[in-house]
Formats: structure tokens, sequence, C-alpha cells
């Protein structure tokens, strides 16, 4: 998590 | 398969269908539509007067969007949610570029060669300025054997989420889980396979693509790796962090 906070955040939002 | 309903296969095989038509990026009519709008003469040459830092950069982007719509290809997949946060993002991490190139067979003509690219498709003389003509054309000839398998969207989605989640990955913390999914996914698959193809080694022959896939990102790794030793600017200030973070 704490090397792809990018991704995380991603995965963490609620649906695009 | 031991221990797995027919029902379960096909809740399993139905969630991920409806994911993948719903972040395919584009939509087989729209692909349909944009067959054979092809670049002109004049933007292809336009591309190749490009500097090899704007057209990696261009090409970065490109890869970057495609993935946005893998990650949410995988968020809508009921199995790939009940995995632990790790995993979830160890198997995007290292999967998203393979089903991204997975997809891209979708946005391939293999009657002249050419890849859906910036709103048009081009062949790969469009990419000499990236200066990896070997990656590029191991790309094309990837998409090209992909298509001569003529998989359904149905059978894309499948061996996207395949590809994805996949028990090949280091550092999993929980690879049963992830080889059960697998596992299921596979079977779903070889079901709908046996229906759509003849040829009964249709599945074994997919599955023969995945080193392919494999060492297309390892080499995709090796040419960024060359590239920003000769351009650190570039990645660091203009490639998307998204890119940077996955690939760096």
């Amino acid at each position: 998590k704490e090397k792809h906070k990018i991704l995380h955040r991603l995965l963490q939002n609620s649906t695009s | 398969a031991p221990g797995v309903s027919m029902g379960e296969l096909d809740r399993i095989a139905q969630n991920i269908i409806k994911s993948h038509l719903e972040t395919c990026q584009y939509t087989a009519e729209e692909l349909q539509q944009l067959a054979w709008q092809t670049h002109s003469y004049e933007e292809v040459k336009m591309y190749q007067s490009k500097s090899r830092e704007v057209l990696w950069q261009q090409c970065a982007i490109q890869i970057t969007h495609a993935i946005q719509y893998v990650v949410e290809f995988a968020k809508r997949i009921t199995g790939f949610m009940e995995l632990c946060q790790n995993d979830q993002i160890l198997l995007l991490k290292s999967g998203c570029l393979e089903v991204v190139l997975v997809r891209m067979c979708r946005a391939f003509n293999p009657l002249n060669n050419t890849v859906l690219f910036e709103g048009k498709y081009g062949g790969m003389q469009m990419f000499k300025a990236l200066g990896c003509d070997d990656l590029v054309s191991a790309v094309f000839d990837f998409a090209k054997s992909l298509c001569s398998l003529q998989l359904t969207e149905e059978e894309i989605a499948l061996f996207s989420a395949a590809v994805l989640i996949s028990t090949d990955r280091p550092w999993l913390m929980e690879p049963r889980k992830v080889q059960k999914l697998q596992e299921k996914i596979y079977f779903a698959l070889q079901h709908i396979m046996q229906k759509n193809h003849m040829d009964e080694d249709a599945l074994a022959k997919l599955i023969g693509r995945i080193p392919t896939l494999a060492a297309l990102c390892t080499l995709h790794t090796e040419e960024l790796q060359a590239f920003q030793q000769l351009h650190p600017e570039t990645v660091n200030v203009l490639f998307p962090p998204l890119y940077k973070e996955l690939f760096n």
C-alpha cells in the first residue's frame, strides 16, 4: 500500500 | 471441477463478462465503426517526426489510460474484491499491462496489421520514433496471434480475468485463495471455449500465449529503464504518475 499509493487510492475510490 | 457447481461457475463467468463489457474502453460496435479509419500518410509521417521523448510520453499516457480501465475491470469482479488488499495491489501491479495487451487484440486489425491509437488505426511504422522496434513488433505479433484464435468477447473477458488473477505473482499473501478463483475462471473459460471452438486445443493454445505476455512486459520494463537513463527528466516530470508507480 505504501509503495502503491495511487493504485491503492483507485481501489478504494467508489466506482467511476 | 470438484467442489464447484456449474451454477457457481456461471455466476463467476457472468460477473466477469459484465465487468469486461462495462470497462472495455471501446465497445465492439465502436471498434467496428472505426475499423478502417486509418491514420493517413501525413499523420504517420507526423508521428515518425516526433522526438523520442514526446512519443514515449504519448504512449505512456495511452497505456496509463487503458490501465485505469483495467483497474475498474478488476474492481467489478466479485472474487477479486474479496482478496486481501495487498494481493489486489500485487495482482494489478504485475498483471495490468498483460491485461491491456490482451484487450489490445480487440483494437487490432490483423488484415492490415494496424492498431487503434489516438482515434485511428495505424501500423508499426507509426511508432518508429520510440526507438524500440523489437518491442513494438513483438506486441504486434502477439496481437496478431491472439486475433487468429478468434476469441469471442466472453472469452476475452474470462481470459483477461485469468491473466490478472494469477498465482504466478510473487509475494501473494493468500495464494491458495487466488488459485481457487483462478481455477474457477479457467473452468468457466474451458466450458465456453468447448462450445465455441471446433479446435479442442483452443484453450491450450490460449494458455500457451501467456509466457509471451510475460516476456512483453519484461521487455517493456527494460525499454523504459533504458529510456529513463537517457531522459530522466521526461519520465519524472511528464509521465503519468500511475505509470511511474507501476513500472518505475
